[in-house]
């Protein structure tokens, strides 16, 4: 069973071809504060790259992109078993935070380290 | 603005910590950042440029010491009779109820030491004030405090975290920590109405540091309830987004 089932996997991903650019990366990506609308309270910085993941999730999943068995289950049960079970998204994998500062409601000034701002991987899940 | 698209945030989404603190937080978009650069402002720059680069990104190299630093200016302003050559004002500096989502690492007072008046100059420091237990003596040192590595010769820098975390840290309430600015004069020239001029939030302010707490962190893979909470307070910036 799973000599045949991995028949079946390998001959579908080779149908499965994507141009590397289309693959799941991650994308720089900046915003300035203001074009959130969030000028009129955070003094620094004034832009930031939050960047983003965007690509396709091949059915063979590129080691290099950290992806859980999950993902992998998860591409076989759409290929094999259902396909309205959707396939493994490209999200981002860690993060790294950025520093910012405030001016608070009641004119205190704060600097804060905020977590998970900013996107440094990607990966399939 | 003019039809452009501002945040979504969908019912279902989790709140995120920063959303949810500018939301509680944001002065509203009819107050602005202060056009001059006052002490305490130009202060925050400079901690902020030693503490992160151009992009925002924490220097790893950075010795705050704290993930959060949130600087108080005095609400509050007594000016008290003259006793001799001694002018004293009572700062009264509002501090947050403690819901335990940081933990206070240090906490710090940065005033000015030397006070220019008309020409006159005036020796300062600060002592905490406690209004059931007036102080008959005036002090004659200021030991403990020493000067602020981002400011002028003019300031010092004080540490009272034990002060604030006895008597303030664990308190559930708004509280008000006073203190005591004491300026000494050497000529007896300097009138109360110039004294009273004096703006309190160019002499002295708070500097609070924290860190996150477990709590703090878990917060961010929370479902709020939070989500509804915002949608019934009409946050300003949810009407705006409507």
């Amino acid at each position: 069973q799973a000599g045949s089932i991995s028949a079946e996997a390998t001959a579908s991903s080779l149908k499965d071809s994507e141009p590397e650019n289309n693959q799941c990366s991650l994308h720089p990506f900046q915003v300035s504060f203001r074009q959130l609308g969030w000028d009129h309270w955070i003094i620094a910085p004034s832009f930031y790259t939050p960047n983003y993941c965007k690509g396709t999730c091949l059915r063979v999943l590129r080691g290099d992109l950290n992806s859980p068995n999950h993902a992998i289950v998860q591409n076989l049960v759409n290929q094999l078993v259902d396909s309205s079970v959707p396939r493994p998204s490209c999200v981002p994998y860690k993060y790294v935070p950025i520093s910012v500062l405030l001016i608070e409601a009641n004119g205190s000034i704060l600097y804060k380290e905020y977590e998970g701002m900013i996107a440094e991987s990607c990966t399939c899940r | 603005e003019g039809g452009q698209s501002s945040i979504f945030l969908p019912a279902e989404a989790p709140t995120l910590p920063l959303i949810q603190e500018l939301l509680e937080e944001s002065p509203g978009e009819q107050s602005r950042k202060p056009r001059l650069l006052g002490h305490s402002l130009r202060y925050m720059l400079e901690l902020y440029q030693r503490s992160a680069d151009s992009h925002g990104h924490p220097r790893e190299n950075r010795t705050i010491g704290a993930t959060m630093v949130r600087l108080v200016k005095p609400l509050t302003n007594v000016a008290k009779p003259r006793r001799g050559t001694w002018h004293i004002q009572i700062l009264g500096f509002p501090l947050r109820p403690n819901r335990g989502l940081y933990q206070l690492v240090r906490a710090t007072v940065v005033y000015r030491h030397h006070l220019q008046l008309t020409g006159f100059n005036l020796s300062c420091h600060v002592e905490p004030w406690a209004q059931k237990s007036p102080t008959k003596h005036l002090p004659s040192s200021e030991g403990g405090s020493s000067k602020p590595s981002l400011m002028s010769n003019a300031w010092k820098e004080m540490d009272i975290t034990q002060h604030v975390q006895q008597r303030f840290w664990n308190n559930k309430r708004q509280r008000i920590l006073r203190l005591r600015f004491m300026c000494w004069q050497q000529k007896d020239s300097v009138g109360l109405e110039l004294w009273r001029g004096t703006s309190s939030l160019d002499i002295a302010f708070l500097l609070l540091y924290f860190n996150d707490t477990h709590k703090s962190i878990q917060k961010a893979k929370l479902l709020p309830m939070g989500m509804e909470e915002i949608m019934e307070r009409e946050s300003p910036l949810l009407r705006r987004t409507r």
